[in-house]
């Protein structure tokens, strides 16, 4: 059991770190409480923003947390990968910036594995290969009001 | 592998039947605020059983996502799949609400089968409740919100 | 204590409903549990947005969430105006348009309060008076970038 | 009444002396992700005292809150107020970590005074922990997500 959690936990920390740095221009990796035995702590993570120092989860802000966060689930889908992927507004927190190099992440791995990519930002649809507009009629039922095919 | 199209009939905000093609490569879903795009993934999930319903966002359970725009008390979400080669496989989730509650019923290319079946037919290809595959609005957050106990949770059901 | 209660409850409670129609064009009001002792019950909302009916909490989308709190929000400025207002992204979950529509009312409301608003959102940004620019020097350090005022 | 200035001191990303004039008025704030955006929101609720230094983001309480960017080991928030008719007031907290832990110590108009003091002046204008006039990221959400008992509280602490 502590084998086969180990043997995950450093695939998952390799990729952690290598996403993170893509994802983010800083470095970071995965580190547990209790290396001995990893069972009796828990899992956090030692990570810098760009060329920042010392920084503490619990200090960064909203989209650094975010950014964090999803070099977690890249990192899992490297070593677990899924036919299929459906992310729900995981752009929220980021900036412009950081909108368009998630997109532009999410673009490589889709040329492996199927996105459906719920967004509101601009710099995301803008990336997407197609576009599925939803809207209400009338007492608020859902319609599919059409896919737009981005020109190549 | 992958999400060749889905068939939302009478879940949440889908008060008929829809068809929804999906393609390989990268879907971009957009529309107002409560138009429905969170329903459409919520769809999947229910139909795969990869959440519970309170998780789906309805307090009363399954009967809730039943969609309120009729009295039709049933509700069908239907999981087309697949591959390169042209081979295709469906899974289906119906519920029916009836006088001893809702009761649901499972299907494999249209022919009844149980839950079991249904996860050990995705768990070959990687997709269970933990597989992380699917963030919901707000799962993002909760990664770095969670306890650093909890989050290795999350390494103990992958391995 | 009861009495007390009621009284700002009842007054929030008209606020409410007034600022739901402005902010969501559906209608909605505040509801206690329990309105015969209401420290033994809680308080929930009951509102449907636009031409929706029989709407639950629990159901709404994040945006519609995000409308029915700032309702909330407005509804107890309105009964206990305070000199100054600090909002941090609350537009985060809002479409374009919700965005627009909360600028709008915010920039009434700073006629006669300061408002001090965090925004990543381009509708927010293009209603204020003025936008102060903060960025990161070397290693994280903030710096403010300018003050820009918007022309008249 | 408004908040005419800011004077931020080796409080969490900014590591030296900056003052930030305000105006009456709508004053948006943008920035990139991490650039120090709610810092300036944190630090009005640190010399206001409206909230505690782990609702500020800092694990290990007010210690947190002062610039790791330098040794200095000291950290102060200034809010200077006007009204229309130009008279001002200000309230400042200034932090100094020591051998026995951290020390707060408050000012008025740059003269001693207690924290009830502050507290005091500012319940005049409807400023209290209570007063829901300044929302931070994610105390949005909060609202719709907190029990409806906690939601009813809200109005208790109002009334
Ligand atoms: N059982 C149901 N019957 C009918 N409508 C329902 C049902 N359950 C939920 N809804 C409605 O579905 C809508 C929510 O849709 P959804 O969460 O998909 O919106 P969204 O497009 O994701 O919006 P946002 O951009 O705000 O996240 C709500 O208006 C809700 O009232
Ligand atoms: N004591 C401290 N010393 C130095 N830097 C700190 C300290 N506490 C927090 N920080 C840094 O401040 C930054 C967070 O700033 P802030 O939360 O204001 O960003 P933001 O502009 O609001 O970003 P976002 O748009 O993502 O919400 C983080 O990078 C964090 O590491
Ligand atoms: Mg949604
Ligand atoms: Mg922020």
């Amino acid at each position: 059991k502590k084998e086969t959690f180990l043997e995950a936990y450093h695939a998952i920390n390799n990729n952690f770190k290598e996403v993170f740095e893509q994802i983010s221009q800083g470095s970071g990796s995965l580190s547990l409480e209790n290396e001995e035995d990893p069972f009796s702590g828990g899992l956090t993570f030692v990570a810098n923003i760009r060329d920042k120092r010392n920084q503490k989860l619990a200090g960064m802000s909203g989209g650094e947390k975010s950014l964090t966060a999803l070099a977690f689930v890249f990192a899992i889908q490297k070593y677990l990968p899924a036919p299929f992927y459906a992310f729900d507004e995981v752009d929220m927190h980021l900036d412009g910036p950081n909108v368009e190099k998630l997109a532009q992440i999410i673009t490589n791995q889709s040329k492996t594995a199927q996105f459906i990519v719920v967004s509101l930002r601009k710099p995301m649809l803008d990336n997407a290969d197609r576009m599925i507009g939803v809207t209400q009629k009338d007492k608020g039922v859902t319609k599919i009001s059409g896919i737009k095919i981005k020109d190549e | 592998m992958y999400i060749k199209e889905l068939e939302i009939d009478n879940f949440k905000s889908f008060a008929s039947k829809v068809n929804i093609p999906l393609m390989q490569g990268f879907t971009a879903v957009s529309g107002p605020n409560g138009s429905g795009k969170s329903n459409i993934i919520d769809s999947i999930l229910f139909a795969l059983s990869l959440r519970t319903a309170r998780s789906l966002r309805s307090e009363q359970g399954v009967a809730d996502l039943i969609s309120n725009h009729n009295k039709r008390n049933e509700a069908s979400v239907k999981v087309v799949f697949a591959n390169d080669n042209g081979e295709e496989f469906s899974i289906r989730r119906y519920v029916k609400k009836g006088k001893n509650g809702v009761q649901s019923n499972y299907y494999y290319n249209d022919k009844p089968c149980s839950l079991t079946q249904i996860h050990l037919e995705l768990e070959k290809y990687n997709i269970s409740p933990n597989s992380y595959n699917v963030m919901m609005q707000g799962d993002v957050t909760e990664i770095t919100r969670c306890s650093a106990i909890e989050r290795r949770k999350i390494i103990d059901e992958i391995a």
